[in-house]
């Protein structure tokens, strides 16, 4: 049996509507760590790798390793109906080939629970190296997703060059051209509006802008995302979720031929 | 001109 309880239910669907659009379906892999799930988005161009914790949930419980084929679009459609403050319980049973989701709201008056039928998914995994990357850009989430939005108005692409003082995204399409440029910040109240680098070596990469786009819907996860960036080297973005995990996207460039 | 690159071009299938 599989069971794992988060007072915030809320938690878990900002995390599917972080994954959906980029992966309609996916292999859920729950054990006693917790629950994973890595999956290409199906131009396989991207790649995205998600952690919980079990320690980060109120109760979890796993008595054998689970792998559980789940249409995220389907299970985006079911946590709609979840209050905003309800606790979900996700649970799926032995020999069960369905995975149960329980919500009840705070004042505990309303219990409503739906079952969403597994799947059978085929999936291949990749291996993700470890990368000392040559630079790591920390921003708000909420600038970086209207930079991607306003990036997408002028072209296709968005070139990300980061040097010690900076970071610069820069976009050119057939209606004209243009850039942002945030310096890292010097002096801020509060560290979730900080713009840093980390930065061992200058980087210049272009990314296809859509995807930056489908990454940003995990913007409400996190008041910070970050940019880890090396040269001829996917883009790896990350949302942290609370403090039971993540969520990293990985891009990979376009490159001069 | 620049091409997209394949994920799986950098990560290797397990």
């Amino acid at each position: 049996m599989f069971e794992a309880r988060l007072a915030q239910g809320s938690i878990f669907a900002k995390v599917i509507e972080g994954l959906r659009e980029l992966v309609t379906e996916a292999t859920w892999e729950c054990s006693g760590n917790g629950i994973t799930l890595q999956a290409m988005d199906s131009s396989h161009v991207a790649l995205v790798s998600l952690v919980l914790r079990s320690d980060g949930f109120e109760t979890y419980r796993c008595d054998r390793n689970m792998s559980l084929g789940i249409s995220l679009t389907s299970m985006s459609k079911v946590l709609k109906m979840m209050g905003k403050d309800d606790t979900l319980t996700i649970r799926v049973n032995d020999d069960s080939d369905a995975i149960v989701l329980s919500m009840e709201s705070q004042n505990q008056e309303e219990f409503a629970e739906y079952e969403l039928r597994l799947m059978d998914l085929d999936s291949e995994h990749l291996g993700i190296p470890d990368t000392d990357y040559s630079c790591v850009v920390k921003m708000p989430s909420t600038k970086f997703s209207r930079i991607c939005r306003d990036m997408a108005i002028l072209g296709d692409s968005v070139t990300i060059c980061s040097t010690k003082d900076g970071v610069k995204f820069g976009a050119k399409g057939d209606v004209g051209q243009g850039s942002i440029r945030l310096n890292q910040s010097t002096n801020v109240d509060k560290e979730e509006d900080a713009v840093s680098i980390e930065l061992r070596e200058a980087v210049a990469l272009t990314f296809a802008v859509r995807y930056l786009n489908m990454f940003c819907k995990a913007a409400p996860l996190s008041n910070q995302v970050n940019l880890s960036m090396s040269e001829d080297t996917p883009l790896m973005c990350e949302f942290k979720v609370g403090d039971m995990g993540h969520i990293r996207f990985y891009l990979a460039p376009k490159i001069e031929d | 001109t620049m091409t997209q690159k394949s994920i799986t071009f950098f990560f290797g299938k397990k």
